[in-house]
């Protein structure tokens, strides 16, 4: 596509086509929209990072990135659409624009690229990183088993052949470093959340421990308004609460450590559907999912602007 | 590349501790090769496991044998994979 406005949102791209997407907004928008490299992927492919800010520095700032598991394709074309999103309305949408006037937005759409091109050419139901360890056959880590908070516990493998798998130390993955070491260079940011499918769940911390976070009453309340902000679009039914009530125990997971970083406002979504087609939902879902999903990411952000700390 | 030609994904809802153990015991097969889309997380929250063709008739004898119902998600895995390059070819070729 010649441009952003060109570009196909209610399809699924490969990644070449996604990291050109990237380009084209960088260049429509140089004002606004920049683009990071925070790192490379065990096969060195770039781990790329939108950065939107009107200006400032080291301004408090919003994590979001998608496709940390790279089967869950919908979450990397919401990424897509979230993306054009904010260029659309930065200046026409007051709450994005007063969001923008006081933060700043860091967007990781391809979380786990090499995943994602292995989905694409081999297997469409990876889930996993592409990293090898000697002594094993089997590939791969759960990029959301290998943060540390709880690394190595229940609620992680440490058979390397499982989908699950914790990988042989915290922050082992290079997709996972990246971010770690961005977050603890930034020391600024203030809401992170990282998005997954299938299941329509949003969840807060924590995922390792039965131990209650000390907001959680807070998050709780957070997680009530952008539920009933995302269903008013289309109807859709979600369900929220903390990882380990909600779901069950899942150690190293990435909301876990953000959490333990002092990121407050820490979040995870599961996206459409709940089992009707699961990881293969269908591409004409992609917009109406990013469209209620971006709602809900709204009442995080705009709690996040007006909640300093 | 992989294929799913005759794979299936099946949902399994437990509602007893028993049926509960039951399923997670399948995911200690890995000859099995399940791949379980949503793992078990207790009781009346589902399940839901892709299985390989060579595996499909063992594990449905495996649930029906211990009374453990299970519906079928995703009749055939590969048609909606195929269905999904179809558009994704489709609009490339549009562009």
């Amino acid at each position: 596509p010649l441009s952003t406005n060109t570009f196909d949102y209610t399809t699924y791209h490969s990644l070449d086509e996604i990291y050109a997407f990237m380009d084209l907004l960088v260049a429509e928008n140089p004002n606004l929209v920049s683009k990071l490299e925070i790192g490379q992927s065990t096969e060195n492919r770039p781990l790329y990072v939108l950065k939107f800010s009107k200006g400032g520095t080291n301004r408090p700032a919003i994590w979001i990135d998608t496709g940390i598991h790279s089967r869950e394709w919908v979450t990397q074309a919401s990424g897509v659409w979230f993306a054009k999103k904010i260029v659309q309305d930065h200046e026409n949408d007051e709450g994005l624009a007063s969001i923008l006037d006081k933060m700043d937005i860091f967007l990781e759409i391809v979380t786990n690229p090499d995943g994602f091109v292995f989905t694409q050419t081999q297997n469409r139901m990876w889930r996993k990183t592409r990293s090898k360890r000697s002594g094993s056959l089997c590939i791969g880590v759960d990029p959301n088993r290998n943060w540390d908070a709880g690394f190595g516990g229940p609620g992680a493998s440490g058979n390397p052949c499982s989908e699950t798998y914790h990988g042989p130390y915290a922050n082992s993955e290079p997709e996972v470093k990246a971010i770690v070491d961005f977050v603890k260079s930034h020391g600024n940011i203030k809401a992170f959340i990282s998005i997954h499918s299938y299941s329509q769940l949003l969840l807060y911390p924590y995922g390792y421990t039965r131990t209650p976070v000390p907001d959680q009453k807070e998050l709780h309340e957070i997680s009530e308004k952008a539920v009933a902000a995302l269903s008013s679009l289309y109807g859709t039914s979600y369900k929220y609460g903390s990882i380990i009530t909600t779901i069950y125990q899942a150690s190293g997971g990435t909301i876990d450590w953000t959490y333990n970083q002092g990121i407050k406002y820490s979040f995870t979504f599961e996206l459409r559907d709940t089992g009707r087609y699961g990881f293969l939902l269908p591409a004409k879902q992609i917009v109406p999912t990013a469209q209620e999903t971006w709602l809900a990411l709204q009442v995080i952000m705009q709690h996040a602007r007006d909640h300093p700390y | 590349t992989e294929t799913f030609v005759g794979h299936q994904v099946l949902r399994i809802v437990p509602t007893t501790d028993e049926e509960l153990q039951k399923v997670e015991e399948l995911q200690n097969l890995e000859e099995l090769q399940l791949d379980f889309w949503l793992a078990p997380r207790g009781l009346g929250h589902p399940v839901d496991v892709h299985v390989p063709f060579p595996s499909l008739q063992p594990v449905k004898a495996h649930l029906e044998a211990n009374g453990i119902s299970y519906s079928i998600m995703i009749q055939d895995v590969q048609a909606l994979v195929d269905h999904e390059q179809t558009e994704m070819l489709r609009s490339r070729r549009q562009l």
